[in-house]
């Protein structure tokens, strides 16, 4: 995260980190449920096997998990069908745990948006993670503040690139906070007008190189848009496995 | 690379493949942007630092050029770019042949100060001085007649200009002669248009089971199923017996979706939908386990209150009734439908099953809220 700050132990009970063998941390991923997380697709691109992953929550220091953190294997890993690696579309992934989580004060799952409900345009929202602060990887979680923005104008800042309905953009034209490498998979979420519940809206995607002198907005998968999908997901690897 | 330098064998411009400290080989193109060269295989890292054509593909570089492509600085700018992120690989020695030094000093030439304007500087990895003079010993290369100013990824203008490919028909004018908003009907741009909304989709999507038209238009008619049989998302024929009974027969498994809902004006009378028909359950072995398995599996949480309607008189004799299986609870992991099962008689208490659901606790924070530090000044 470019321009954050280090998160408050427990800030983020929903924000996990998705490791890999000798590599550690990978990319960012977000518990939905006790057995359930999500993360992007194009973190599994050639380790699509389950058995490569773990997935560790209730962390703030990657380099001490400390007692609050939980370790989980990694059941399955449902990637979107239509996840488009050259113009990463439809980047999304729904991650079966092998075994339920423990809820506690640092461990909790995030609210899924309702069918059709999105962050308005101009609102702020937070997005976390372990990942490239623009000049070194940090140990403790990063947290940020960044504005939703529409998706015209998201689409005047990437010429090469097409904004589709998938996508969601949010953070500042000059790039001051922004998700970097390492952040992809993890949570952008928007806390509820009435206080309180937070929404999970968008896993961070990609974006311009966040260190490199083209700036401008990240871009995330826009979860409303897969929500119905994420659901039917959770229920055919529920009751209709095998 | 593992060694400071490559092994002997690299020699000269051959390049070290830092991921495993050996000379690297030819690879074919794959970066779309490049795939219009008069070469087809290069050697990584490229020019430009970058290590594969994937970190190419959404490096900076790669939307600079094309972007500024679009202002026609330099006829053969494009070319010249691609030389830089994708070199051209001789398949015989493996060595890469860079760009002639006076190839990459017009496009500088010409196009720096384009960029200057927009306070962007020309890509710093590209000093001409590195390149070899043409007609030199050491190969090089130029634009051979016939190569084409534009990428893959632009579009051509009627002109001779280059826009980027998403400008094409987006209701914008960009080409200068407008060429780019002619011709938008879904056909003259090889695409399938949707009936109702008029949306171009690629022919691929078509019957891929993926809704792609708006009303779903491209995902119609794309089977033809025997009277007994219904349409799976991926088009499969299933009986319509084995619908919704609990196991999967579409290879996508598109037989159990949706079978379980809560209707109705309350949004909470359950109807199941079996052997593609629709069901009331009759509640009179109904249970609290079988509202939670409701509530659950329709991803809407937990019960927050069951009840019990009582049919008027006349309309239960008209309803189909699903009763719950004397085995209901021997069948662990399995969804709602599977638990419930036809009877010859209807239900004897006329009662219909209504279950309120509520969203499990999420999205709550207990610690860390963000508080800020009271400092005095």
């Amino acid at each position: 995260i470019l321009g954050g700050r280090v998160s408050r132990q427990g800030a983020w009970p929903w924000q996990c980190s998705l490791q890999s063998g000798q590599s550690g941390h990978v990319c960012g991923c977000v518990l939905i449920a006790r057995k359930w997380a999500l993360t992007v697709a194009h973190c599994f691109e050639g380790r699509e096997s389950a058995d490569l992953w773990k997935v560790v929550l209730g962390l703030t220091n990657l380099d001490h998990p400390g007692a609050h953190s939980q370790s989980r294997g990694v059941r399955s890993i449902i990637v979107h069908p239509r996840y488009n690696r050259a113009v990463v579309d439809y980047d999304i992934s729904v991650v079966q745990l092998d075994s339920e989580v423990e809820e506690t004060a640092f461990v909790r799952p995030v609210c899924l948006p309702r069918p059709g409900q999105l962050p308005s345009p101009d609102s702020y929202c937070y997005i976390t993670g372990w990942g490239h602060m623009g000049n070194r990887m940090p140990f403790k979680l990063q947290e940020g503040e960044v504005r939703i923005i529409s998706l015209p104008q998201c689409q005047s800042y990437f010429d090469m690139k097409t904004i589709t309905a998938r996508m969601l953009c949010a953070g500042y034209e000059a790039g001051t906070v922004d998700s970097c490498m390492g952040d992809s998979g993890g949570p952008l979420v928007c806390e509820e007008a009435d206080g309180g519940r937070w929404t999970l809206f968008g896993l961070t995607s990609w974006g311009s190189v966040c260190f490199s002198k083209v700036l401008g907005p990240g871009v995330y998968s826009n979860v409303t848009h897969f929500t119905p999908w994420i659901r039917q997901q959770i229920y055919i690897h529920t009751y209709l496995s095998d | 690379c593992s060694a400071p330098s490559c092994p002997s064998t690299c020699e000269g411009n051959g390049a070290c493949d830092p991921r495993n400290g050996t000379c690297s080989r030819c690879e074919p193109i794959s970066l779309e942007l490049c795939m219009n060269l008069p070469y087809n295989l290069t050697s990584y890292p490229n020019l430009l630092g970058h290590l594969s054509q994937r970190e190419s593909s959404v490096s900076w570089e790669s939307s600079l050029f094309p972007a500024l492509v679009q202002t026609g600085c330099y006829q053969y700018l494009m070319f010249y770019a691609c030389t830089l992120l994708v070199p051209k690989c001789d398949p015989v020695s493996l060595q890469r042949v860079p760009p002639c030094r006076s190839l990459c000093r017009d496009a500088k030439e010409k196009c720096e100060s384009v960029l200057s304007i927009v306070g962007l500087q020309w890509p710093e990895d590209s000093d001409c001085s590195q390149f070899p003079e043409d007609g030199g010993d050491a190969a090089c290369l130029l634009p051979e007649d016939g190569v084409d100013e534009c990428s893959p990824s632009h579009f051509k203008c009627r002109s001779g200009r280059c826009v980027l490919g998403i400008k094409r028909c987006d209701g914008h004018l960009d080409c200068d002669d407008h060429s780019d908003e002619e011709n938008c009907g879904c056909s003259e741009r090889a695409l399938w248009e949707c009936p109702a909304s008029k949306a171009c989709i690629k022919p691929s999507m078509i019957c891929d089971g993926f809704s792609d038209c708006p009303l779903m238009e491209d995902e119609a008619n794309c089977t033809v199923c025997r009277d007994n049989e219904l349409a799976c998302s991926n088009h499969q024929c299933v009986h319509r017996t084995l619908w919704c009974d609990g196991k999967k027969h579409c290879s996508d498994s598109s037989d159990e979706w949706s079978c379980v809902s809560l209707s109705d004006q309350s949004g909470s009378v359950l109807t199941v939908f079996k052997t593609a028909a629709e069901y009331q359950v009759c509640a009179d072995e109904w249970n609290h386990q079988l509202s939670s398995l409701t509530c659950s599996q329709l991803g809407l949480g937990v019960p927050s209150s069951v009840s019990m309607v009582t049919d008027q008189p006349g309309v239960a004799g008209r309803r189909r009734w699903l009763h719950v299986h004397p085995e209901w609870n021997l069948r662990n992991g399995s969804a709602l439908q599977a638990r419930l099962e036809k009877r010859s008689h209807a239900c004897h208490s006329r009662r219909r099953v209504s279950v309120l659901c509520t969203r499990e606790e999420c999205g709550q924070r207990q610690v860390g809220g963000v508080t800020r530090h009271r400092r005095k000044r």
